[in-house]
């Protein structure tokens, strides 16, 4: 969707690219695994989805002649070093397993939960939030949030499926959301363009 | 229990 909005519009307007590194951080510490392990085709497909998805965007955003100037570096002002430290010091403390990829992993998880947040205050900023970047936040808190679901079924049916970190994460990351959504279903239930309150 | 599964999930 975000894909989109920039090609199709030439534009990233209110769009954050410390969030968008963050992800392309993200992915990269996660999908280590690529190297060495293999769950199914799906899977790798979009692990490598992600994480060209996400250097695409990253690449329009700086390099791109066009599009870069519609960046607002001067509005994107949420300081990377307060969500990478203290997501890189809990996951060399609370991980499953003191290794490497394990720990890079681990962090992952922490860093993708409050990856939003330079978005969030960005977008609190913007006046006009047009639709699609509105909708790509949406889809974005959706993905994790449609997750919930999908661990209480796994949690049902399998017997060994204990992923603490992972759950913990991704509700705490979901809820960053709430109010978002709020007014996200104000604005989509009145037919209105998303503003977020100062 | 198996503490460490893989990582199925993205």
């Amino acid at each position: 969707v975000l894909l989109l909005k920039i090609r199709a519009t030439r534009s990233c307007r209110g769009i954050s690219l410390k969030t968008q590194e963050l992800y392309a951080l993200v992915f990269i510490c996660r999908y280590l695994d690529l190297f060495y392990s293999y769950i199914s085709l799906y899977n790798t497909v979009m692990k490598v989805t992600y994480l060209a998805t996400a250097f695409s965007i990253v690449r329009y955003m700086r390099f791109d002649k066009v599009v870069r100037q519609t960046y607002d570096k001067e509005q994107d002002t949420f300081r990377y070093i307060f969500l990478i430290a203290p997501c890189a010091l809990l996951a060399l403390v609370l991980n499953h397993r003191f290794s490497p990829t394990e720990v890079l992993w681990t962090f992952s998880i922490y860093l993708e939960a409050v990856a939003i947040l330079p978005q969030l205050v960005l977008m609190q900023r913007t006046q006009n939030i047009d639709n699609l970047t509105a909708n790509y936040v949406a889809l974005l808190g959706a993905y994790r949030g449609f997750y919930i679901l999908n661990w209480i079924y796994r949690f049902a049916t399998e017997k060994h499926y204990r992923q603490w970190i992972v759950w913990i994460s991704g509700v705490a990351q979901t809820a960053l959301y709430a109010d978002f959504f709020y007014y996200y279903a104000l604005c989509w239930k009145a037919n209105q363009r998303l503003q977020l309150p100062a | 229990a198996q503490l460490l599964q893989d990582h199925d999930e993205l």
